[in-house]
């Protein structure tokens, strides 16, 4: 099977929605400067996987939706205090946010493969809302994430094993992994 | 549990060394002594789920196996060259690779451009993250990043490389 | 104790912010806008020394300040500023930083690299180790390392950059 | 001051003496493709400052003494059973190596440092044997390891701190430590 595209839609640094497909090539590179977003992608193909979130960079699920719109007031967390004013207008992150009018209360990521013994694609999308609840759905029908899962694995997409995903920073670690580490990942691919 | 494991293991046994000799030699090399060599050990023989499995890749040219002893990019070079082989065992459809030419001087990233361009086919996919024009400029297709500043949101842009004719 | 420590935060906090808007505005802008902002909080007002500091850095034109926001190569910025800011209280004679720039696009290397070149005096030497053209031909001389093959051995040679003349 | 060069016998991958100079350069590159020994030229310099060894990527002090010839035999640790023989001739590591006729039994690395306020140069060295000891030189005259640090110390190098030096792959480390950990680094520079 391959992966024909994706579509993004509030997810991470990407507002409101985006589409790429990857066409006939198999060998697609992803390039852009520094905190252009392209780690957000591959982020984006994890969780519409079904990757769980701590891979993902983001302590919690909702920190996965796009915010945009900067919010006046100090959002500091905890007893953190600060000794500056020079960035009251930056924040630290959407423990303290209240969520305006204006910024989206859900974000989705769907992506669209082709099996190789069916003539339609396959869509897969999960959507994510700002109480943190996942949903997965196989072809716009709500699916369990077993089923989700179940279906992926049987187009040999190990979610557990992430046999096929180096994240960025990852990749010398999968050679120094403890012997430990390397029989769990043996394990998960069996 | 034990079989299962077995076979996972036996398949990558066979294939690490090979993997990483393809991995480790030029590109063009095509002598059986080019390259180096890797190799797996289980710690415990009877019951090998139960132990740890140790990985050894001595570059070539190199006298050192224990990882320890592998710089950076040795040590990338070895990495990569487990993953493929762990993957082949249960191939997944397509990769998805972030940065992994970080550490890598030209000459590996050459080799790894090579090896994703040799094995890359309809139901082996590989999308890579990359910095490098060594690296993306052997690909077939480019997905371009941005940000729209006004818009303060990540765009793209795709490119098909095979368009353009090699000079 | 206390007052040792808080010397020390004083002269952090007081600089962090203009040593990493140095770093990440364009080498040739010389706008007081120009750049992001970075600070460091006190989680233990009374008893700085026994509490943690927290440090937040926002790329410019970005929203988040929380380090998990931040792209590979906007945390490798944020970490330079911090590490030239704390090593300005008490200046070490030199610096060896190897392979900084790994998860640096082109145009960040090159900020690092000018930075280098400004601030690097007889008395603030940089020694930096690196696979990228844009970082080391800014150099004033450069150490090349290569194998030995039949004598399975490191070797190094050195070139005087500064001989040469820039075109 | 200034470091104006170093010298280097037998030390990780540099076989017998080699020396480097610094000359006039306040801004010097080390170049150079992968495994070549970059790497192990920072360690050099670490290594003579007195820094401690878990960060030098060595498990052992004696790892640092170059080794060349490859011996005959089977030098695999502990149970670690092979199942192929293909890499005979590469080691795991001196665990087991007995040591050769030919092997060096020590090394060491000099480094030439002009203070400001002197004429004459002052040269640290640090020598290493095969019983993992360290010998500490100032101008060629035996040290306490005390001296030694806070002679260095007293030009602002500061290697408890090591807030000078950052070893490959740890650049990252140095935004996203914990709080606890950056308090402990001003603490150490302070
Ligand atoms: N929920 C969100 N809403 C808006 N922007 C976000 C969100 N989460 C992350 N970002 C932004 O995404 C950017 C990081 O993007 P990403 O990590 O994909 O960059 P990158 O292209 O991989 O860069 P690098 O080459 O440095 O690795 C950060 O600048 C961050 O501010
Ligand atoms: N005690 C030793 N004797 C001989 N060779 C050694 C010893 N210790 C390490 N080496 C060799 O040094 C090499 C690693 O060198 P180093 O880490 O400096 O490379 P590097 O130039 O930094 O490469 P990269 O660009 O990949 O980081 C390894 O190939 C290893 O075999
Ligand atoms: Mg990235
Ligand atoms: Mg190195």
């Amino acid at each position: 099977g391959r992966l024909i595209g994706l579509e993004l839609h509030n997810f991470k640094s990407y507002k409101d929605t985006v589409q790429v497909g990857f066409g006939e090539s198999y060998f697609t590179s992803i390039i852009g400067p520094n905190g252009s977003g392209k780690s957000n992608l591959m982020d984006a193909i994890s969780f519409v996987l079904g990757v769980r979130s701590n891979q993902l960079r983001s302590s919690a699920l909702v920190d996965l939706i796009y915010r945009g719109r900067i919010e006046n007031g100090d959002p500091d967390n905890g007893n953190a205090k600060r000794m500056h004013r020079s960035d009251a207008d930056s924040e630290a992150g959407p423990e303290n946010a209240t969520y305006s009018e204006e910024e989206p209360r859900s974000a989705y990521v769907s992506c669209v493969y082709q099996k190789d013994d069916l003539d339609e694609p396959t869509k897969f999308t999960r959507t994510i809302n700002t109480s943190g609840d996942s949903v997965y759905k196989i072809n716009d029908r709500a699916v369990s994430y077993k089923k989700y899962n179940e279906e992926l694995e049987s187009e040999n997409i190990l979610v557990k094993a992430k046999n096929f995903l180096v994240f960025q920073g990852d990749v010398e670690r999968i050679a120094s992994q403890g012997p430990e580490s390397l029989t769990l990942l043996l394990e998960q691919v069996s | 549990r034990k079989e299962l494991f077995e076979a996972c293991f036996k398949h990558v046994d066979k294939h690490i060394d090979q993997i990483y000799r393809a991995l480790t030699k030029n590109p063009h090399d095509k002598s059986e002594l080019a390259g180096g060599n890797a190799s797996l050990t289980v710690e415990n023989e009877d019951e090998p789920y139960l132990g740890g499995i140790k990985y050894f890749a001595t570059p070539p040219l190199k006298r050192f196996k224990d990882m320890e002893y592998l710089s950076g990019g040795e040590k990338t070079m070895a990495a990569l060259a487990l993953l493929f082989t762990i993957n082949s065992y249960q191939p997944s459809p397509f990769f998805v690779l972030d940065e992994v030419d970080a550490a890598l001087d030209i000459t590996n990233v050459e080799r790894i451009a090579h090896y994703i361009k040799r094995n890359a086919n309809p139901n082996a996919q590989f999308i890579v993250i990359s910095l490098k024009n060594a690296m993306f400029e052997k690909s077939q297709s480019l997905v371009g990043i941005f940000r729209e500043q006004e818009d303060n949101s990540s765009r793209m842009v795709s490119l098909n490389l095979e368009n353009y004719d090699e000079d």
